[in-house]
C-alpha cells in the first residue's frame, strides 16, 4: 500500500463503552470526509500543503474535534486556538497561537508561512495579520459548543472542591482530567 | 487536536496541526501544536503531526525527533515514531502521532486508549479507526 494522506482527530481516553453508535458513526463520517477532501485536492494536482489545509479545515469546522469549532475552553471560558503547518520540500513553516477569532487557524498558519517573513504570530497580532490577508474572522461565540462548555464547568467545580490545593497549583490539577480533551 | 500529513504527486510532503489546547488552561499556556519540531514537522523525507500532552512533546522535540531518527539513524518510519512515543510515555506523557514518509509508508502510534485516525491510499482506499 502506498499512503498519500493520514489524519488524526486527537488521542485520549476514548473507550467504546462510552461511545454511542450514533456518535461513533458521526466521528467516522467526519474523518472520512476529511480524508476524501484531502485526497480530492491531491488528485486534482494540488500540493501536499493544499491537501493538509483542506483536510484540517473539515475537522476544524466540525464540533466533534478539539480545533476550530469544538475547541475546548480555557480557564476564562474562552476558546484559545493554535495551529501550524510545514512544507517538507522547502522547510517553510508558519504558526499561530492563542487566537480567538480566526475561523480556521490552519489557514492563518499557512498565511504566516507564505505571506510573511516570520514563522509564528500570537494573539491579537496574529488575528490582525490574518485579517489583513483576507482570512475569515468570526465572533468568538462561533466556537462555543455545549459539551466543551460543560466539560469546563465540571473541571471548575472539581477545582473548587479541591480546597487543599494552593491557588497557583490549581492548573496542575487539570492533570488528572487531561484525557478529557482528547489531545 | 487535529492533524494531517500528506504526500503529493510531485513527492512533496507537508504536515499540519490545529488545536484548542487543554481545557481550563491558564496564563496563555501554549502546547506543542504551533511549535515547529514539537507538534509538527516536515522535511523531504517525512512529515509528522502530533496529539497529546503538549508539554511532553515540547520537551522531547517529538516531531523533529522522528525525522532525526529517520535521517541520522536510518530507522524505518514506524520504528522511529514508536521510539518517540515510548520516550514520551517513559517520561509520564501520553498521546500519539501520525507520520508519513516519501515512499508512502505511514505510522500512527499512540499510548492512550484511542486516537481518532484515518488514512487514504494512492488508489483512494479509506481506513478509519478510533480504538486501540
Amino acid at each position: 500500500k502506498r499512503y498519500v494522506l493520514a489524519i488524526h482527530g486527537g488521542a485520549g481516553t476514548i473507550l467504546k463503552k462510552n461511545m454511542s453508535d450514533s456518535l461513533e458513526r458521526a466521528y467516522v463520517a467526519e474523518l472520512t470526509k476529511s480524508l476524501r477532501e484531502g485526497y480530492r485536492t491531491l488528485q486534482s494536482g494540488g500540493t501536499s500543503i493544499d491537501a493538509v489545509v483542506a483536510a484540517i479545515q473539515i475537522m476544524e469546522d466540525s464540533p466533534l474535534f478539539n480545533a476550530g469549532k469544538g475547541a475546548v475552553f480555557n480557564h476564562k471560558g474562552e476558546n484559545e486556538m493554535d495551529a501550524s503547518i510545514m512544507d517538507g520540500k522547502t522547510l517553510a513553516a508558519g504558526a499561530v497561537a492563542g487566537v480567538h477569532t480566526i475561523r480556521n487557524p490552519i489557514t492563518a498558519a499557512k498565511a504566516v508561512m507564505e505571506q510573511s517573513e516570520h514563522v509564528m504570530m500570537v494573539g491579537e497580532g496574529a488575528e490582525e495579520f490574518a485579517h489583513s490577508k483576507g482570512i475569515v474572522l468570526v465572533e468568538p461565540s462561533y466556537f462555543w459548543t455545549k459539551p466543551r462548555w460543560d466539560a469546563l464547568q465540571k473541571i471548575l467545580e472539581r477545582d473548587k472542591d479541591a480546597t487543599a490545593l494552593d491557588h497557583d497549583d490549581k492548573q496542575s490539577n487539570t492533570k488528572k482530567y487531561i484525557d478529557e480533551k482528547f489531545g | 487536536t487535529v492533524g494531517c500529513v500528506a504526500l503529493d504527486q510531485q513527492g512533496g510532503l507537508a504536515a499540519g496541526t490545529s488545536t484548542g489546547g487543554m481545557t481550563n488552561k491558564k496564563y496563555g499556556r501554549v502546547g506543542d501544536a504551533p511549535i515547529i519540531g514539537a507538534g509538527n514537522y516536515a522535511n523531504d523525507q517525512v512529515a509528522i503531526s502530533c496529539t497529546g500532552w503538549g508539554e511532553y512533546y515540547i520537551r522531547t522535540v517529538a516531531a523533529y525527533d522522528v525525522a532525526a531518527k529517520v535521517a541520522y539513524a536510518n530507522l524505518p518510519l514506524a520504528k522511529a515514531a514508536q521510539l518517540v512515543i515510548d520516550k514520551i510515555a517513559a517520561l509520564g506523557g501520553d498521546g500519539g502521532m501520525i507520520a508519513l514518509d516519501k515512499d508512502g509508508r505511514v505510522a500512527m502510534p499512540f499510548n492512550t486508549a484511542g486516537m481518532y485516525r484515518g488514512t487514504i491510499t494512492a488508489d483512494g482506499k479509506v481506513e478509519v479507526a478510533i480504538y486501540k
